[in-house]
This record gives C-alpha cells, structure tokens and sequence, in this order.
C-alpha cells in the first residue's frame, strides 16, 4: 500500500468519524443529507458482497466493515433516534434517489468488466459513489448556515477522492497491468464534483469568515 | 491477478 493510498482511507475514516462525531454528541443532524448518506449505504452493501468471500487482508476488511457500519448507523441516527431525527431538514433534502440510482444501474448494465451479477453491482458502486455526494451538496447550497463539522465532513471527503487519484497515478507507474478505466474515470467525476466546494471552502478559510456556498 | 489490486481498494 503507497502512502495517497493510506492517506486517502484516513481521510474517509475521519470524514464518517467527524459525522459520527457531530450526530452522536450534538445529537443534531443539521445540514446532513439524510438521501447521500442513504446513497453511501447502499454502495458499501453493493461494492463489499467479496467481504466474507474473498479474504484480501485483515486492514481490508476491518475498514469495509467500518464503513458498512457507519454508513448504516447514520442512517439509522437520521431516520430513527428520537433526538437526532428532529434535526433532520427534510423539506430541504429533496433530492430524489431514484434520479440518480436508476441511471447508475442502467450504465453499470451497459458498462462493466465482465457481466456477472458482482461485476455489475461493482461497477454500480462506482457510479453511484460518483454521484452520491450530490444530494449533500444541493443541501449545502441551501443552507444558510454551514456549521463546521458538516464543512469538515465535506472537505474530508473531497480529499479523501483527490489522495485516490493519486494513488492511482502512482499505482500505474509502480505496478505492472495495473489499468482500471471504470474505476478511474468514476473517481475522476467524483473528485470534479468537489471542485466548486473545495473552492468556497478554500476562500472562507483564506478569509476567515464562515463558510456559505453561493445559491 | 488484476481482479485482486482491483479489489484491494476500498
């Protein structure tokens, strides 16, 4: 494992503990997209069906069942525990799973290494990660005010996708055959979509002054 | 094999 690598999985590790962090102690959900973090859920369940099949390594599957885990028990925070669910800004996470879960399914139908029930649904994961962020940052724009965990949460997980990127650069030049596309170009997308995010987050932090993404 | 690096990442 290269270093971007391992960086990039501390960063992930850090944006779901920082959110953990948030909705646990603060017993407040604001700002937090109830729709991504349901996206997210759904493609840890769809990328990790090798997790009690294929051993790859201790590290590998304790970090698949980290982020099972906590993907599913925010979701379970958001939708059920008796305090955190008031905070959860419904009217304003509107976003609809199925616009963005149907077109998923349908490319990783289309697109895929080979067509086996768990090739499809990997590359399903992939998309759907891409995109996953998107309700999140619909969110953001719309709320006024940007609290900084939720600010930090976000900015972890753009760095976590940029310190892949890497990775990967670095992975083409220190391993033979190693030549993924599907994974390569979704990543891609997905790191795109921070752009704008890391900008605003960027300036706010130059200036000092609260983060608010512009409407 | 390139379906394990594929697969060793998270």
């Amino acid at each position: 494992m290269n270093i971007f690598r391992l960086a990039g999985d501390m960063t992930h590790l850090a944006s779901v503990l920082v959110l953990l962090l948030k909705i646990h102690t603060i017993k407040s959900c604001a700002g937090v997209s109830l729709k991504t973090q349901e996206l997210y859920a759904l493609v840890f369940a769809t990328r990790y069906l090798d997790i009690f099949t294929d051993f790859i390594s201790l590290y590998n599957t304790v970090m698949k069942l980290i982020f099972l885990g906590s993907s599913f028990s925010i979701v379970w925070y958001i939708r059920r525990h008796k305090i955190v669910r008031r905070s959860y800004d419904k009217d304003q996470d509107t976003f609809r799973h199925y616009f963005l879960v149907l077109p998923c399914l349908l490319l990783a139908l289309v697109i895929h290494e080979k067509f086996t029930f768990r090739e499809v649904m990997w590359a399903f994961s992939l998309y759907l990660e891409a995109v996953a962020i998107l309700p999140q940052l619909v969110l953001l724009q719309r709320t006024r005010n940007i609290d900084n965990l939720t600010g930090q949460y976000v900015f972890l997980l753009g760095a976590y996708r940029a310190l892949y990127i890497l990775n990967w650069i670095y992975r083409y030049f220190t391993e033979p055959h190693f030549v993924h596309w599907i994974t390569w170009i979704a990543g891609l997308v997905q790191t795109l979509l921070y752009a704008d995010f890391f900008y605003y987050y960027f300036e706010s932090w130059k200036n000092n002054v609260k983060l608010q993404l512009p409407a | 094999d390139s379906n394990i690096d594929k697969k060793d990442e998270l």
